[in-house]
């Protein structure tokens, strides 16, 4: 059998809301090391990968490797009939039909119980190469998703540049350019409020906004972001939760035809 | 004109 109890359950919910815009179905693959999902969206332009490890759950027990096939809507309906203070478990048999959720107050004197019908899903499982990306820029996560909302305005694209200067976002559209440039902030320790920006060599690459926007959806989970960019490749755009994993994006850049 | 490239042209199937 498959058990996963996380005390903090709001964090699911934030999980499952940081995914369901992007993602319509998806495999929770749920194995010894914890559960993770990975899946592209449906123009297969992005990727998210996840993982909440075992240990963030108590207590975590995963008899036999399985993959929850999962509708992201239904799901994500489901978990906005849990509390914010409720403590959620993920239930399911060896080799289930169904999953089961169930959500449990602080105080235990109520308890939901919810069963949703599992579906059959070819995931397309991509393999991701380490990469040495020519600039990691961390900041706090409230400012990219700001920067993103604002850029948004003025058009489809931002363009990314990062140099010895700092960072800065531009984007261009029918009315005008807006540029948004940080420096990195003097103090070196990567503290919450810090832009930090490690270089090995300029960088400028184009990626579409909307889908950025997508991922700032994340945003309630981590006060930091890591963008990291490489000429030519996707951007990986990193937000770590503590004490239990990651939810990583990764979008392809655009190119100039 | 900037060109959307698609998430497969980078990584293999697993």
């Amino acid at each position: 059998m498959f058990e996963a109890r996380l005390v903090q359950g709001s964090l699911m919910k934030k999980f499952m809301e940081a995914i369901k815009d992007l993602v319509k179905e998806a495999n929770w693959d749920c194995t010894g090391t914890g559960i993770s999902l990975q899946a592209m969206d449906t123009s297969h332009v992005s990727l998210v990968s996840l993982l909440l490890r075992s240990d963030g759950f108590d207590p975590y027990r995963c008899d036999r490797n399985i993959s929850l096939g999962i509708n992201m809507e239904s799901m994500a309906k489901i978990m906005k009939c849990a509390s914010n203070d409720d403590v959620i478990t993920i239930r399911s048999e060896d080799h289930p039909d169904n999953v089961t959720f169930v959500f449990e107050s602080p105080n235990q004197e109520k308890v939901c119980d919810y069963e949703m019908k599992l579906m059959d899903i070819d995931s397309e499982h991509l393999g991701i190469p380490d990469t040495e990306y020519d600039a990691i820029i961390s900041m706090p996560a409230s400012e990219f998703q700001r920067i993103c909302r604002d850029l948004s305005n003025i058009g489809d694209s931002v363009k990314i540049t990062c140099n010895k200067d700092g960072v800065q976002f531009s984007a261009q559209g029918d009315t005008g350019i807006g540029k948004i440039a940080l420096k990195q902030n003097a103090v070196i320790d990567k503290e919450d409020g810090q832009v930090s920006i490690e270089l090995n060599d300029p960088v400028s690459l184009t990626f579409a906004l909307r889908y950025l926007t997508f991922f700032t959806k994340a945003t309630p989970l981590a006060s930091t972001v890591t963008l990291s960019v490489s000429a030519k490749n996707p951007v990986a755009v990193e937000y770590r939760v503590d004490d239990i994993g990651y939810i990583r994006y990764y979008l392809a850049p655009k190119i100039e035809e | 004109l900037l060109i959307q490239q698609g998430m497969k042209s980078f990584y293999q199937f697993a």
